[in-house]
């Protein structure tokens, strides 16, 4: 950026003298080099075809995607509302958002699995993990102001055990299209126990096409329903972590 | 802590910004947009070791008993170094598209000080 469109910017110095930017350079390499070891990574991520700002910009509205104050941190609101500075953020924790994928290798229609990463390959204990679904309602399906309840059956296969498949089942109660959660925490944590990182899902509603009622799954024509798996994870050994110092 | 302006050789904090898009990893780092690299430079005298607000620390501790016995060692100086450090919350995606938010305590270089 020239000088004169950000006069304050502290690392502006990099455009100025020769002096300054080979002293400049090997420090935003250092820089550069801090933040990927603290984010477990050896190398940037290599980026060649970016998730449809779509699906992203639905899934960060529908989670606490938080707030980015004026000196670069972010504030994340605490379930009950009230908004917590990352000051108050004692332990490392880790929130992963994956995007549902299909493939030709899935025989089903109403199949779909998700890929969930672990930089550093640390121990994670997943806390918490659900799937966000979209539901879509077909125009003229209900009268207005009535409602309808249906059953979604999810079937999530077991790491190591071909055909083993557990069921979340959920009543859920549609008025409108909208987004709909499903507890899989014991499902992706047995994935993270196995070291495995795949979890495959087949997603049922025996009713839904009498009444109407779409689940969105893989569509590209609807990127921002896209379902997503979100998992909160801490690292395992985390209380008895050793510091080199 | 002192803030580094020019006007002094003492232990200071030296901002360091560095915005994303201007390096290039604003395609990998969703939020926040940049970063600030403070870092900690300048002298430590021997007076200001140990003092309020500075790094208290063993070291320090040991330090200070051999300058109370008059014993103070020539050869250790003590270092500018952060003292107070804030944790920063990264939200990115990595090479499986995931979008990750990690919590990273000490991050950020708050204050610098000798110890």
């Amino acid at each position: 950026e020239p000088p004169s469109i950000s006069p304050s910017c502290a690392s502006c110095g990099l455009s100025q003298t020769d002096g300054d930017t080979r002293v400049d350079v090997g420090l935003l390499e250092a820089v550069k080099r801090h933040i990927l070891s603290r984010l477990q990574m050896r190398d940037r991520p290599n980026i060649t075809h970016p998730i449809p700002k779509a699906a992203m910009v639905t899934a960060l509205k529908k989670l606490h995607a938080g707030k980015v104050r004026e000196d670069g941190r972010l504030e994340i609101p605490n379930l009950d509302g009230h908004a917590a500075s990352m000051n108050e953020v004692e332990e490392e924790t880790s929130e992963i958002i994956s995007f549902a994928e299909t493939d030709e290798s899935l025989t089903s229609k109403t199949s779909l699995f998700f890929v969930i990463s672990n930089e550093g390959n640390q121990k994670l204990y997943v806390s918490q993990a659900s799937l966000w679904m979209y539901f879509k309602l077909l125009p003229n399906v209900l009268e207005k102001g009535s409602r309808r309840k249906v059953t979604v059956k999810v079937y999530a296969q077991e790491p190591g055990f071909g055909s083993k498949w557990n069921l979340v089942e959920k009543r859920v109660d549609l008025k409108r299209s909208g987004w709909h959660t499903f507890p899989l925490t014991h499902a992706v944590q047995m994935v993270f126990a196995k070291g495995d990182r795949r979890q495959n899902l087949d997603v049922r509603c025996e009713v839904c096409e009498k009444l109407g009622i779409v689940p969105v799954l893989v569509n590209t024509a609807d990127e921002s329903h896209r379902p997503f798996l979100v998992v909160q994870a801490r690292a395992a050994d985390n209380k008895h972590r050793i510091r080199k110092r | 802590g002192l803030e580094c302006d020019g006007s002094s050789s003492l232990c200071c904090r030296q901002q360091f910004y560095i915005d994303f898009r201007l390096i290039g990893w604003n395609d990998w780092i969703i939020a926040p947009s940049g970063y600030f690299g403070n870092y900690c430079e300048g002298n430590c005298p021997a007076y200001m070791a140990g003092v309020p607000g500075s790094a208290s620390s063993f070291h320090t501790a040991v330090v200070n008993q051999y300058r109370m016995r008059g014993m103070s060692p020539g050869s250790m100086n003590s270092c500018c170094i952060p003292t107070k450090l804030s944790p920063m919350s990264m939200l990115y995606f990595n090479d499986e598209y995931n979008i990750v938010k990690r919590d990273v305590p000490n991050m950020i270089v708050e204050e610098c000080g000798c110890a």
